[in-house]
């Protein structure tokens, strides 16, 4: 399923992305701390599999890929100077554990694979996932300006999302197989980046940088 | 309607 490695692809492009800026412009200014938090947190629930079976090679790896890059992401946010020392926490303020961490559980409680444990948790790290991006949008918000880099990191995790809702579609069209509760965070998750996308897009086209 | 995930799914 060509969609779905497209996909994988952006999403690991979307790491390299915010590695190579905050490396280039020797800060962290308008990104968000607690969503990078919130991806290492969706990462670790969704891949606890990691010791439960094996799949394949490529999976295992991709996973262990995603991982470490969020951690190295944190680690330059947080702890590695100069780049920690731009840190604007007084900006990244949206309340995440009262309406990420909680709204993702409320939904995991109504669209679930399972009430198994395993199922449960996986199931909320796919909403948790769709709601990660909204304190970094918040934080944009209020800072108003973004860098051309941001933007291409945002649009690159919007699109790698939609790529996957593709291949939802293609596996269905085959198999008639669907997973609700991975195509619902995903059309949610994808709703939440289309705003931002739009405006990204016509400052691409404009060929200007963008604000909000 | 089936809700089937994927294993091998990222």
């Amino acid at each position: 399923n060509p969609f779905r490695y497209i996909a994988d692809f952006l999403h690991l492009v979307s790491f390299l992305i915010l590695i190579l800026k905050i490396r280039k412009t020797r800060n962290c200014l308008g990104l968000s701390f607690r969503t990078q938090e919130i991806y290492l947190a969706v990462f670790c629930v969704r891949y606890i599999d990691l010791f439960m079976y094996f799949v394949s090679v490529y999976n295992t790896s991709m996973k262990l890929l995603y991982i470490s890059s969020t951690v190295f992401i944190i680690y330059l946010m947080k702890f590695k100077k100069p780049y920690c020392l731009s840190y604007d926490s007084a900006s990244d303020d949206f309340p995440h554990y009262k309406f990420i961490y909680t709204g993702a559980a409320v939904l995991a409680l109504l669209v679930h694979t399972d009430l198994a444990p395993f199922e449960l948790g996986w199931s909320y790290s796919i909403w948790l996932e769709a709601l990660a991006i909204i304190p970094q949008l918040h934080m944009l918000q209020k800072i108003k300006d973004v860098e051309n880099i941001t933007s291409n990191y945002v649009g690159a995790l919007g699109v790698y999302r939609f790529f996957y809702i593709v291949s939802w579609i293609y596996k269905y069209s085959l198999t008639g197989d669907v997973c609700w509760t991975s195509l619902l965070g995903g059309i949610v998750q994808t709703i939440l980046y289309a705003d931002f996308l739009y405006y990204y897009i016509i400052s691409l086209k404009s060929g200007k940088g963008m604000s909000l | 309607k089936k809700n089937k995930k994927s294993k091998d799914e990222l």
